[in-house]
């Protein structure tokens, strides 16, 4: 396009030097570049029919088929260390803002297996994990209850006779809902749940909980599992709900590294209770990036589009105007680029901060945490509700082909908005920094 | 706050500026002479005024009220305070992020526009809170929308160069729209070739029911 070409040719900077900045140093580019002509490369990921016009069905189908091959190559593709850096990209080139069926096995089971067991738990189930023998997910929020951990209802009773946890959903707001890919594709779930041993309640606590048999895939028995319906956005992924009656585990699947619970019964304390705040941080921190980047692919869209649409012949017989030379137009879409970079840089800082902190935390140091956990749970808020307020610009700044699916703007804000609501809706997690401010 | 007032909080880098004073007046002036002291300044202002401010509603409720019942009243304006605590840290650590830029000066340059047309951005939009106690005159309050339209008048010819910098391949992307070639419309007519509904030139659904009815 001609006029694309004229605004490239324009610029008094070089692009590849910015480029380089902004996503930290030319052997990431190179390395973007690499994966990129690798699943490109393969004929698995070739794209025939573009995801939005197909079914629900379809698309789960389509989601499942691409994970497995996404897993499958994943080493040849990615350096393994970086799996939020270059892990994030290249499913970002597979599953494009859909997700899929081991979407939560990768980002929450996995590390949740590797930081919350004991070395015999770790021995059992890491190979299984990483093998994919097993496709797991993390299923804390309940119908009920979000983000006020405290008051989930599901119970884990641990019985001293058989040296089991008894798991149960004493009613149907206790019914766990939302986790991404438990509804149909999970054979096991880190399920969050009220500890009760000793004739006493400690709180909630994960424990490792088989839902679907390994032959079959059906639900065991004790157990109601199923998928939640459509959803604004994210529809390749079943997200789950789960409802236990009276479901037995063996006491060996609470998970033991901080809290115990010995055969007879008797509860131990974790040494530090902050040591949970460290991996939310993290989580917020990968979220802040990847919510940068929605807002980021929104506003390359609008910019690009601005340039390319023109509107209005201001004098007459010298053509129309490009509508990136309306001042409002400028004014809708400019500032959304300076807002990716505000929390794009944001989250990288609190990645780096978060880093420091873990390594103070091996030594007992919890100092910093309150004051980091606080920052990346405002971050998270303000980031999650600017970044869709601002693709939501991006889709005006386009008019009326900004309502079409094929200008993208539908799958962004629907997968971007999420972020607003989970890991903690935005006005509880303003409160809560609210309230480490007022202690400070 | 109380330990802060008589100067014997110890606090994380974080937080560090709720220990600075007060400042009367904001010393932006527009542009010219404009430095990232001066708007990290004005953010980090508007962020202690409403953090102290909100504490001291929250004390003085908190002598007649639970405390629950008193947060619980004054949840909106913490919220608030929350904001700003994340606003002033946003655009601190933009600042510091881009002085680490070891790239040509046209780069750094530019990425300093970018930062304080964010921060500008900002502060327009919450400019009430700039003006309280005349922190901002009114002739820094129009200084503010002037700086903000010649900063999107030196960023229009850069626009695309930028978003090219994000360095979003089409795959990725997935946008007619925002096509790397601008080829815009003859492939938004080929997306909407693929619809479903294009599979037959006659649905059923005109044989079930629309038909029927203009045939009536």
């Amino acid at each position: 396009n001609p006029d694309l070409t004229k605004e490239r040719k324009a610029a008094s900077f070089d692009v590849n030097q910015l480029s380089e900045f902004i996503h930290g140093g030319k052997e990431v580019l190179a390395r973007r570049k690499e994966i990129l002509e690798f699943v490109e490369s393969k004929p698995e990921f070739k794209q025939e029919t573009p995801i939005e016009f197909l079914s629900r069905e379809e698309r789960y189908e389509q989601q499942a088929k691409n994970a497995v091959a996404m897993t499958e190559y994943a080493t040849d593709a990615i350096d393994g260390s970086d799996f939020f850096g270059e892990g994030m990209y290249y499913q970002q080139l597979i599953m494009g803002r859909d997700l899929h069926a081991l979407s939560l096995h990768y980002v929450m089971f996995l590390p949740t297996i590797q930081n919350q067991t004991t070395e015999e738990q770790l021995d059992k189930w890491l190979g299984l994990v990483i093998t994919r023998g097993i496709a797991g997910t993390y299923a804390q929020t309940e119908l009920g209850h979000g983000t006020n951990l405290s008051q989930l209802e599901t119970t884990a009773t641990y019985d001293p006779k058989t040296e089991e946890f008894v798991i149960h959903s004493p009613k149907v707001s206790a019914a766990k809902w939302w986790p991404g890919a438990l509804g149909k594709s999970s054979t096991h779930a880190i399920v969050m749940a009220q500890l009760y041993t000793d004739g006493q309640k400690y709180g909630p606590h994960p424990f490792i909980v088989q839902i679907r048999d390994l032959e079959d895939h059906k639900p065991l028995k004790g157990i109601t599992v199923g998928d939640i319906g459509p959803k604004l956005g994210i529809n390749g992924s079943d997200n789950g709900f789960l409802l236990f009656n009276n479901y037995r585990i063996p006491r060996e699947n609470m998970l033991m590294r901080y809290s115990k619970v010995t055969k007879e019964g008797k509860y131990i304390h974790p040494k530090h209770q902050k040591l949970g705040y460290g991996s939310m941080v993290f989580v917020r921190s990968i979220m802040i990036r990847d919510q940068s980047l929605q807002l980021a692919a929104a506003s390359t869209i609008a910019t690009r589009y601005a340039a390319v649409r023109r509107q209005g012949e201001l004098v007459p017989g010298k053509g129309e105007v490009q509508i990136i030379d309306y001042r409002t137009q400028q004014l809708r879409i400019f500032p959304q680029i300076t807002k990716t970079l505000a929390f794009l840089f944001a989250a990288s800082e609190v990645r780096d901060l978060y880093l420091k902190v873990t390594e103070q935390l091996s030594d007992g140091n919890v100092e910093l945490l309150p004051e980091l956990h606080s920052l990346s749970s405002g971050l998270k808020s303000v980031v999650s509700w600017e970044v869709s307020q601002g693709i939501e610009q991006c889709r005006l700044a386009c008019g009326g082909h900004g309502y079409s699916q094929a200008s993208g703007f539908p799958e962004i804000y629907a997968y971007a908005v999420g972020g607003c609501t989970y890991e903690g809706e935005n006005i509880v997690m303003l409160l809560q920094v609210a309230r480490q401010l007022m202690k400070t | 706050v109380a330990k802060i007032k008589s100067g014997n909080a110890k606090l994380a880098q974080i937080d560090g500026y709720l220990k600075a004073f007060n400042v009367n007046r904001s010393s932006f002036n527009g542009l010219t002479g404009l430095t990232p002291q001066i708007l990290i300044q004005d953010f980090e202002q508007v962020a202690r005024i409403q953090v102290f401010g909100v504490y001291s509603r929250l004390a003085e409720l908190k002598r007649t009220l639970p405390e629950h019942e008193a947060f619980n009243k004054i949840s909106i304006d913490l919220c608030r305070a929350s904001r700003w605590h994340v606003k002033a840290y946003l655009v601190k650590n933009f600042f510091a992020y881009i002085s680490r830029c070891s790239g040509a000066e046209r780069v750094k340059q530019l990425l300093v526009e970018i930062a304080s047309l964010y921060a500008l951005d900002q502060i327009s939009a919450g400019l009430a809170h700039f003006l309280r106690n005349q922190y901002y005159s009114q002739s820094q309050a129009d200084q503010v929308k002037m700086s903000i339209e010649t900063l999107l008048e030196r960023l229009r010819p850069e626009a695309v160069a930028i978003v090219d910098a994000f360095d979003f391949s089409d795959r990725e992307l997935h946008s007619v729209l925002g096509r790397r070639d601008g080829n815009v419309y003859e492939n938004l007519l080929k997306w909407a070739q693929q619809s479903q509904l294009n599979k037959s030139d006659v649905l059923d659904a005109y044989h079930k029911h629309l038909g029927p009815m203009m045939k009536e």
